[in-house]
Order: C-alpha cells, then structure tokens, then sequence
C-alpha cells in the first residue's frame, strides 16, 4: 500500500510507505525524545485475534490514523521547523529513509542542538515537579473521559449510517408492498380502499431513500468531525502519556543507574587506597570515575532539558484542550443539519 | 523560552497534510 502525501505548507505531493512512516517515527522518536511524539497506527491486522474488522476498514482506519499522526507533528511548534519533518513531506528522491536516517544522525538528538540545552534549570520554575505531578493528573482526567466521549460519538455515528440502511430497506419493501398487480378477492375490493393505497405506495420509496442519503450524510459528517478529531486529540493525548512513562523510565531511571555506578566506583576507589594497590590500577580507576562524574553531570543537565521539555509539552495540552469546542460546535452543527434536512422531507411525506 | 505562546488556531494553521491511498 502506498500513500500519497500532500502538504499545504510546502505545496507538495510525494509518494510514502507505511515503512517510510516507520523510519520517520523511529528518528523522531530519536531526536525528539523529551516530546510528544505521537505512536503510529499498527502495521498489520492483529492475527488470531478476533475481529469485526474487515481488511478494506483496517486499511482505512490505519490510513487515517497516519494522517492524524503527520498532522500533530506538522502542526507541533518544534517538530513542524525541524529538518527531519521538512524532508518526510518534501524529499522526492529515491531513498526517503536513508535520507532520513542521515539528517538524523548529522543533527544529533535535541539537547545537542536546543540552544538552552544546558541552562534549562535556570528557566524551570521552583515548584516544577508539584506543577508537573498536578497537570499530569488533570491531564489523566480528561483522557479517559475523551476516551469515553469518543466511544459514545463513534456509536452514534453508526447508528446514523445504520439508519440510513433501514430507512432505504423500509422504503424498498413499500415499493414492493406497492408494486404488486395481483388483482384483490372480491372482499377485499369492494369493503377497503387498499387498491388506491397500494398505488400510492410505490412512489415513497423516493422519499424514504432521500431520508436514507441525508442519514448516511450525517453518520459521514460525525465520523469525518467528531469521532476523528476526537481521535486526533486521543492521539495527542495518548502521546502526552507516553512521554511522562519516558520521562521517568528513561532519563530518571539512566540518571539513578548513573549515581549507583558512581558509588560502586567511589568505593572500590576507596578500599583500593586501603589496601594500597598498584598505583596504575588506581590512576585507572580515578580516571574512570572522572568520566563517571562527567556522565553525570550531563545526565543531570538532561534531566532538567527533559523537565523543560515536559513543561511546555505540557502547555502544549492545555492549548489544544479548546479543541473541545471546536469538535462539540461540529457535533451540534451536524445534528442541526442532519434534523432540519430530514425534517423537511418528513414534513412532505406527512400529507 | 519556556511558554509556549501560541493559539489552538496558530498551531493548527501551521500545515495540513493529506494522506491518499494509491489505488
């Protein structure tokens, strides 16, 4: 399967594999690891697994999901300058990956290039941690109750879609109801207008299938408007939760192992100029801790970078949380229309 | 250098990308 990607920015088309997402996610992931890289969809239907998915709606599904993916890092103000992006959505050559991979390792990961990189503690706030553990929290709230809404709008837009099906087969069968000649017994005739009736039948099914096209319209619309912006900001808020689960696993956890291995080293240090050993294993084992004191002193400077990163990442949210009324604005919006419209036939029905 | 002062409106109008399958 390939992708045919357009951006509006740059004016361009170019041609792009799942795998090509791939190695784009891998490199950002990379060079942007203190930030919310959002997940790309899987690559392949889980096997074995039981699923009403069919392949057409997974190939679909997983389309979209790249598409809202490309569009949190096109639209992220630090991805969006950055190389790395620029090439994904404008290199026409051969080898995007290669090229890629190339860009990557001759910039070098964030905190080798972020102008503040090493002064980051200056710009951090006191109370950093106690305002990072109480966004978080606020953050989890409303992820799990996006979570919810998502859920909900994606059943109501297939209810939509399944109305339409039944309002086409309802108006279907009053076709066939009407358009049967058989001639009525002769008690039937004479006591019930069901002749006239019958007649009248056949020309609902216009109406009812006008009814069915304004359903079908509107389960597109909730589909298109709410349930995938909903989506697109689940992804970013999915995105927010994995980089506080890096956060502590990745730099906190290097930073501890770092300290305990300084430790160990402090120590054999000392027992070594206890026992007196060999003065160049000594010097060894000084220099060795020089270098451990160096590794730290950086880890410790990333830490801070991370924090930094965390901070505005963490900004980032709150200024999408107004996104909310955007998507309920489309919601509502979609209900008027889709009740006005199918109002207006009902009404001509009625007579 | 640390605030992000930017609107919903500015972030999303950076790009749009479309992404098409081939058929």
């Amino acid at each position: 399967v390939e992708y045919q990607v357009t951006s509006q920015r740059y004016k361009i088309s170019v041609y792009r594999r799942y795998s090509d997402f791939d190695v784009f996610h891998e490199v950002l992931l990379q060079r942007f690891a203190y930030r919310v890289v959002p997940a790309l969809p899987p690559k392949r239907m889980l096997k074995g697994v039981l699923t009403s998915v069919s392949e057409r709606e997974f190939i679909e599904g997983r389309r979209r999901a790249l598409g809202r993916f490309i569009n949190l890092v096109a639209c992220h103000p630090f991805f969006s300058e950055d190389e790395l992006v620029k090439t994904f959505l404008t290199f026409n050559g051969s080898d995007v990956q290669t090229k890629l991979r190339d860009t990557c390792k001759k910039t070098g990961d964030e905190f080798m290039t972020h102008r503040i990189a090493t002064q980051a503690k200056e710009y951090l706030p006191a109370d950093i941690q106690a305002q990072f553990s109480t966004s978080r929290d606020v953050i989890r709230n409303i992820h799990n109750s996006f979570q919810k809404l998502r859920d909900r709008a994606e059943k109501m837009a297939d209810r939509s879609k399944e109305n339409a099906t039944d309002l086409l087969m309802f108006g279907r069968e009053l076709s066939t109801l009407g358009s049967d000649a058989s001639p009525l017994p002769s008690l039937a005739s004479s006591q019930s207008t069901w002749g006239t009736l019958r007649q009248s039948l056949k020309s609902l099914s216009v109406e009812f299938s006008v009814l069915s096209d304004k359903a079908a319209q509107q389960g597109r619309r909730e589909e298109d408007d709410v349930v995938e912006k909903l989506n697109f900001f689940l992804d970013l808020l999915q995105s927010y939760r994995d980089l506080c689960e890096r956060h502590e696993k990745g730099v906190l956890h290097e930073h501890q192992k770092a300290l305990h291995k300084y430790s160990v080293m402090k120590r054999q240090m000392m027992s070594a100029t206890v026992q007196s050993k060999e003065p160049a294993s000594v010097e060894q084992l000084e220099s060795r801790i020089v270098q451990q004191e160096s590794a730290i002193q950086t880890m410790e400077l990333r830490n801070y970078f991370s924090l930094f990163c965390l901070h505005q990442e963490t900004q980032l949210i709150f200024t999408y949380l107004p996104i909310t009324s955007h998507i309920l604005g489309a919601f509502v919006n979609s209900q008027v229309q889709g009740h006005r419209e199918m109002g207006e036939v009902w009404n001509e029905l009625q007579p | 250098a640390l605030t992000i002062s930017q609107t919903l409106d500015q972030l999303l109008s950076r790009d749009t990308v479309q992404v098409e399958l081939i058929p």
